[in-house]
C-alpha cells in the first residue's frame, strides 16, 4: 500500500489508491469476469481533469523560479497524461468487446498510471514548497554566521533588525509544516529543534550584548564571552541544520510509525 | 493552490471511474 507523506496528498491520493488495489484484487478474481459496463464517460471525465491538471501544472512551471520543479514536473505531467490515453483506449476496446482481457490490463494500468503520476506531480509541488521553507531557514544561517563579527550595540541593532523577522517567519512555516506530516519521528524532531531555536535565540543575542559591553569596558573576559556566544550560535545553527534535514525526508518508516 | 484542487479533481473522476469499473466484476464474484 503507497503511504504518502504528507496530510494533504494523502488526504488526495490514498481514497483513489485504495480502489487501484481493489479493482487490481477483482481483476484477479474473476478473469474471465463480468462483461464491463461503457466507461466512456467516466474515462472522459478523468480526461477532462488530466488536461485541466496539466494546464495549471504548465501554468505553475511557467511561473515557478525553482529549477528543479521546472525540471520534474514536466515528467510528471506526461505520465499522467499517458496514463489517461491508456484509459481511453481500454474504454474504445472494450466497447468492441465488453470482456476484452487486454482492455482490462490496460485499465488497470492507467489507473495506476494516473495514481502514480499525479502522486509524483504533489511530490514536486511539495519538494518545491519545502525548498522555499528551506531558503528560509539558509538566511537564518547565513545571520548566524554574522553573529561573531558584531562589536557595537549599533551593529548589533542592525542584526536584530535582520534576523528577528527571518526568525519569525522560519518558526511559522516549520510548525506548519510539522502539524502536515504524517511521518511522526520527523514531527516530532521538527518541533524539538524550533523549541530549542526559540529558546536559544534571546540567550544569543544576551550573549552578544555582554560581549559588546565586555570589549567597551577594556576587554577582560572578551575570550570567554565570545567563545559562549560562539557555542549559542553554534547550537542555534545546529538545530536549523537539523530542520534542514528533517523537511527533506519523504521515506516512510513503518516501523518507526508503529 | 490550483494544483491541488486540479490533483482532487483528477482522484475524484478516477475514483468515480474504478467504481463503475469494478461494479460488474463484483456482482461476479
Amino acid at each position: 500500500m503507497p503511504v504518502f507523506h504528507t496530510k494533504t496528498i494523502e488526504s488526495i491520493l490514498e481514497p483513489v489508491a485504495q480502489q487501484v488495489s481493489r479493482l487490481v484484487i477483482l481483476h484477479e478474481e474473476a478473469e474471465d469476469g463480468n462483461a464491463m459496463p461503457d466507461l466512456g464517460r467516466p474515462v472522459q471525465a478523468v480526461s477532462m481533469a488530466v488536461t485541466n491538471l496539466v494546464k495549471v501544472g504548465k501554468e505553475t512551471i511557467n511561473s515557478s523560479d525553482d529549477a528543479l520543479l521546472k525540471q520534474d514536473m514536466p515528467t510528471a505531467l506526461h505520465r499522467v497524461e499517458s496514463a489517461s490515453r491508456l484509459l481511453e483506449e481500454a474504454s474504445g476496446m472494450l466497447k468492441q468487446d465488453p470482456y476484452s482481457g487486454p482492455a482490462r490490463k490496460k485499465l488497470i494500468e492507467g489507473s495506476r498510471g494516473i495514481l502514480q503520476g499525479t502522486s509524483s506531480l504533489l511530490l514536486c509541488f511539495d519538494e518545491s514548497e519545502v525548498r522555499k521553507i528551506i531558503r528560509e531557514c539558509k538566511r537564518v544561517l547565513d545571520y548566524l554566521a554574522v553573529a561573531e563579527v558584531i562589536e557595537t550595540m549599533e551593529d548589533l541593532v542592525h542584526f536584530l533588525k535582520n534576523l528577528s523577522p527571518c526568525l519569525s517567519k522560519v518558526s511559522r512555516e516549520v510548525s506548519a509544516r510539522e502539524k502536515e506530516l504524517t511521518h511522526q519521528v520527523h514531527r516530532e524532531i521538527l518541533v524539538r529543534c524550533l523549541e530549542q531555536v526559540k529558546t536559544l535565540a534571546p540567550i544569543l543575542i544576551c550573549s552578544m550584548k555582554i560581549f559588546i559591553h565586555i570589549i567597551s569596558q577594556g576587554g577582560k573576559g572578551a575570550e570567554e564571552a565570545a567563545e559562549n556566544r560562539n557555542y549559542l550560535s553554534g547550537r542555534m545553527s545546529d538545530e536549523l541544520n537539523e530542520i534542514i534535514r528533517v523537511l527533506q525526508l519523504t521515506t516512510y518508516d513503518e516501523e518507526e510509525w508503529d | 493552490e490550483m494544483i491541488l484542487e486540479a490533483a482532487k479533481s483528477i482522484a475524484a473522476a478516477t475514483s468515480a471511474l474504478i467504481k463503475a469499473a469494478s461494479s460488474a466484476q463484483r456482482e461476479l464474484i
